[in-house]
């Protein structure tokens, strides 16, 4: 499963 | 220098989208979501009142804290959603607060 980092995760409003 | 403040702002929805986006969230470099950018012609642009680089502590007296980004950001995508406010208030900072 992934990496709990969630470094560059960016959400578009 | 002293802690800044946290500011809350209060950003009409004006336009069809907020016109943000928005990185981190808990377990990640950046603890708090932070605004990456802002686009033309969004709610937050027009409203002039916010910057990138600025942390959202709360969004409609909801703390983001401890939240990771999914969750973040899905009560940031709610609160524009809901038809009961016809704005958003977010609680910012300008600190990369870890608080």
């Amino acid at each position: 499963s992934p990496p709990k980092e969630y470094e560059d995760e960016v959400t578009f409003f | 220098m002293g802690i800044m403040e946290p500011t809350l702002v209060r950003v009409p929805k004006c336009a069809s989208t907020l016109g943000i986006a928005v990185e981190g969230g808990a377990n990640t470099r950046q603890p708090l979501p932070r605004i990456a950018t802002i686009q033309k012609g969004g709610c937050v642009h027009i409203s002039g009142q916010l910057r990138v680089g600025q942390v959202i502590l709360e969004v409609n007296g909801v703390s983001l804290k401890g939240m990771e980004h999914r969750d973040a950001t899905r009560v940031i995508a709610e609160a524009f959603k809901t038809k009961d406010k016809d704005y958003v208030d977010f609680l910012i900072t300008e600190f990369n607060s870890a608080l």
